[in-house]
């Protein structure tokens, strides 16, 4: 464990619970993409198989716990909750995921390091987590005015993904025979999707004006 | 033989 991935992983657990604290104390999820967050509890759901049968840390086993727990309970507050559901705007929302769904499956068949249903799931996690938040970036250039917390979330969402890249250089460099080449694919695609967000948060944030995206 | 590296990331 090295500090990029520390760092990496607690500014994704931030994320989670920046949404989190966003929708239970507001009770609302305008801005949020159904969407997104079904597809990172698919995410979660299949890249954590092996949550009961490998046991490598406390840490480990814990953060898995939290990330599904809390991506299917945003998933179920935007869907359920009596209150938060009249705030999601389901016509905005329109992306549709599940063409997403479909190719990230087909090519983990394909690209994989290992032919097995465990390694298939895992690698289908990895690419459906790279396109994941296109919905939610859709959602934002249609909506427009993005209100803090949610800038925040994705910004957190995207700057965790960039930190593992900075792990992923220092393993390569201290481990012997650390090469994962999917990983890093995905993950470096995942982090460019983000870049012109980050470019549009980080010029709201030094001109101190409220963060637009361009339509 | 390398073992295969068991998946310690989140």
């Amino acid at each position: 464990m090295n500090i990029f991935r520390l760092a990496g992983d607690m500014t994704h657990l931030a994320s989670v619970l920046v949404l989190l604290l966003k929708i239970h104390t507001i009770k609302s999820c305008a801005g949020i993409s159904l969407k997104t967050q079904e597809l990172y509890a698919l995410v979660f759901a299949t890249r954590y198989l092996d949550l009961f049968t490998d046991y490598i840390s406390l840490y480990n086993t814990l953060m898995k716990l939290i990330f599904l727990v809390s991506s299917f309970s945003i998933v179920w507050y935007i869907r359920h909750h009596k209150i938060v559901r009249r705030s999601y705007d389901k016509d905005q929302d329109t992306f549709r995921h599940y063409f997403l769904v479909l190719p990230c499956f087909l090519l983990a068949l394909v690209i994989n390091e290992k032919f097995t249903v465990k390694e298939i799931m895992w690698t289908f996690s990895l690419y459906l987590e790279a396109v994941a938040i296109l919905p939610q970036l859709v959602l934002l250039q249609r909506t427009r005015n993005i209100d803090n917390l949610t800038g925040q979330y994705v910004f957190l969402l995207g700057a965790y993904r960039s930190l593992y890249i900075l792990n992923w250089i220092y393993r390569y460099f201290t481990e012997p025979h650390y090469v994962h080449w999917i990983t890093w694919i995905s993950g470096l695609v995942q982090t460019l999707l983000y870049a012109d967000f980050f470019y549009y948060y980080f010029q709201s944030w030094k001109n101190n004006v409220k963060l637009e995206l361009p339509a | 033989y390398q073992t295969q590296p068991v998946k310690d990331e989140l």
